[in-house]
């Protein structure tokens, strides 16, 4: 573990040496070291072992008789900090209140889909889904399951493009009562231009009031690719990481923030319908500490 | 990065990064600390040379190409793993027509018996590639659909049986040991089977990767890979410290949604696609 690593650096001063600049440096090495083991992007690390080293320094820890613990207490608060929002996540009423869900292919949207649905309608709602990808084999059926399992209605149609059908599902959500829609559309490449062009027009069309870009937890550097790209595309407000009831350590949750500002709101622990929690990002430091 | 130059430090952190940011991880680190030292003995002097010395250092890594033979007696059993989400059910899909074009009869066992409408998606893909579907009912033992499709494969005197399995963390131990009995279940029916096991991986996927090949292997005989979703942007480059270090050739990459989309692996072609 880091906790371990840092000690190991540091236990050669620890017994009656003074620590210099070298052995500073070391440590930071050990902490880089641990951040790409984690996945966190390249360019991103290296911006918050400048951070961590810029504290080390004001905070003086070259003269702490634990320097190991202070690095470590310096470490988890810039990263905490990196994925921390000072805004906390408000769904709100808009008559219907819009939420679009977009990302990669097999990035766990469909299901995530059903657990916000299932999540909203434990605190009151009255969500509807509604089935948007409409060239995955069985992507309607999959959707329909999970809103029986759910008794969740669920907005299908074929014949018709993902923007149009997600532009009537908002009359359609009024006519019939829901207070939240929740639009699932297809999994799709950044470098798509006519997918990106899509999907750009689902936004354009449907107005959602939140557009979440749900990545796998256990995606490495080319988290920040497609990240940048769906966020240059549709101006994300946040994230969903999904699968993160593996063992992956899941630095693409900094890197992705750092790129793009938008925070993790939520997370999925699991593929049963009531696995979707809040995301903390304490939690998430330590574990990317590891 | 301009070709036929003097090397020096600054071009070997740039192609550093590189690497790193093909999710080659340690291995990247190994393989510039080789080229600096080299750099350093004036073993290679331009930007040319290093380019060739790292294309050769992956392509070393990933040893020579392995293909999917079709052996033993009919029929040959694949059986497709990998985490949620990865592309299984979309690569037996494409495995499929790989063989029903070369006019092989294929058999497809819906081994996802847990997923919302995994039999479903199957089925469409089973009806455009010409195989034949053996499913169960949704929540049904996986090991008796297994143990039904290759009843029908034997019955059939089918070429190929492929058969699906559900997504899985390698943190389940549950789920891994299913996947151990439908291996065993295979192995009871059909000598032999699964004569492949290939655990197919994200191509976006980082260090995760080589957890997850050491956690597949220890629970099922996984004889190859398929990284999935190459036509992205990702690299893949976790194949490289999976060869390394579990022994697991890359035998197929899928590059794209549709049945043709999946092709043999090339490390040469691979390699070259880690600097583009
Ligand atoms: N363990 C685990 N599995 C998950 C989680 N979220 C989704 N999954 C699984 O991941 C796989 C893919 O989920 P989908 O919801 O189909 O993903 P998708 O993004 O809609 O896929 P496409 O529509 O093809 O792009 C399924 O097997 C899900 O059950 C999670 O938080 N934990
Ligand atoms: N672009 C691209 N998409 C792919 C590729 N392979 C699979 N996909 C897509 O990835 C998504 C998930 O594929 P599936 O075949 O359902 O994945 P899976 O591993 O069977 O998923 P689970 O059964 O839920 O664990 C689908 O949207 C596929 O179309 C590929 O090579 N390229
Ligand atoms: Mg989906
Ligand atoms: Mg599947």
């Amino acid at each position: 573990s880091i906790n371990q690593n840092l000690q190991k650096v540091f236990a050669r001063f620890q017994r009656g040496g003074k620590l210099t600049d070298g052995n500073i440096q070391d440590g930071l090495r050990e902490i880089r070291q641990a951040l790409l083991d984690a996945d966190v992007h390249f360019k991103v690390a290296k911006d918050l072992i400048d951070e961590v080293t810029n504290r080390a320094v004001g905070e003086k820890v070259i003269e702490s008789v634990t320097p190991a613990q202070q690095i470590i207490k310096i470490f988890h608060d810039v990263l905490t900090a990196a994925m921390a929002s000072d805004k906390p996540l408000v769904i709100g009423q808009h008559g219907p209140t819009v939420i679009m869900l977009a990302g990669l292919q097999g990035s766990g949207k469909t299901t995530t889909a059903g657990k916000l649905a299932n999540l909203l309608k434990k605190r009151g709602r009255q969500p509807l889904l509604v089935a948007a990808d409409l060239q995955r084999p069985a992507a309607i059926e999959q959707l329909k399951v999970l809103g029986q399992q759910l008794g969740i209605p669920v907005l299908a149609k074929t014949g018709v493009t993902p923007p149009d059908l997600c532009a009537e599902a908002i009359p359609f959500a009024r006519a019939n009562g829901h207070d939240v829609v929740i639009l699932d559309t297809a999994g799709r490449l950044h470098i798509d231009e006519p997918l990106m062009q899509e999907v750009a027009a689902v936004k354009a069309r449907a107005k959602p009031h939140h557009v979440f870009f749900v990545c796998d937890a256990m995606t490495g550097q080319d988290a920040v690719n497609s990240a940048r790209a769906f966020h240059e595309r549709l101006a994300l407000d946040g994230v969903i990481l999904t699968k993160l009831d593996g063992d992956t350590r899941g630095g693409a949750a900094i890197s992705i923030r750092h790129v793009t500002g938008a925070p993790v709101r939520f997370v999925g622990l699991g593929e049963k319908l009531d696995q979707l929690e809040e995301f903390h990002a304490d939690r998430m430091a330590s574990r990317v500490l590891g | 990065l301009s070709i036929g130059r003097d090397l020096d430090d600054e071009t070997l952190d740039r192609l550093e990064e590189t690497l790193y940011t093909a999710d080659l991880g340690p291995s990247a680190t190994a393989m510039i600390e080789k080229a600096r030292k080299a750099y350093k003995l004036r073993e290679i002097k331009t930007t040319d040379d290093v380019m060739v010395f790292l294309r050769k250092e992956i392509e070393d890594r990933l040893g020579e190409r392995s293909e999917l033979e079709l052996r033993g007696v009919p029929p040959t059993v694949v059986l497709m793993v990998g985490v949620n989400g990865s592309g299984k059910t979309t690569t037996i899909a494409k495995l499929a027509r790989h063989f029903t074009q070369q006019g092989k009869k294929v058999v497809i066992g819906a081994g996802d018996t847990f997923r919302a409408a995994a039999a479903e998606q199957l089925q469409i893909w089973a009806d455009r590639v010409g195989a034949t579907l053996v499913r169960g009912k949704a929540g049904a033992d996986p090991a008796a659909v297994a143990f039904d499709a290759a009843e029908k494969a034997a019955t059939e005197k089918a070429d190929v049986l492929l058969v699906d399995t559900a997504g899985r963390l390698v943190t389940q131990a549950h789920l891994m040991q299913e996947l151990s009995k439908i291996s065993r279940v295979l192995g009871k029916r059909i000598p032999g089977a699964p004569h492949d096991v290939l655990l197919v991986l994200d191509a976006t996927t980082g260090q995760n990767a080589i957890q997850q090949a050491e956690k597949f292997k220890a629970a099922v005989p996984v004889t190859g890979l398929i990284v999935a979703k190459l036509d992205g942007s990702a690299k893949g480059g976790a194949v490289v410290g999976i060869r390394e270090r579990v022994g697991l050739p890359v035998k197929f990459i899928g590059v794209g949604e549709k049945a043709d989309d999946l092709e043999p692996f090339d490390p040469k072609e691979f390699a070259r696609s880690m600097f583009e």
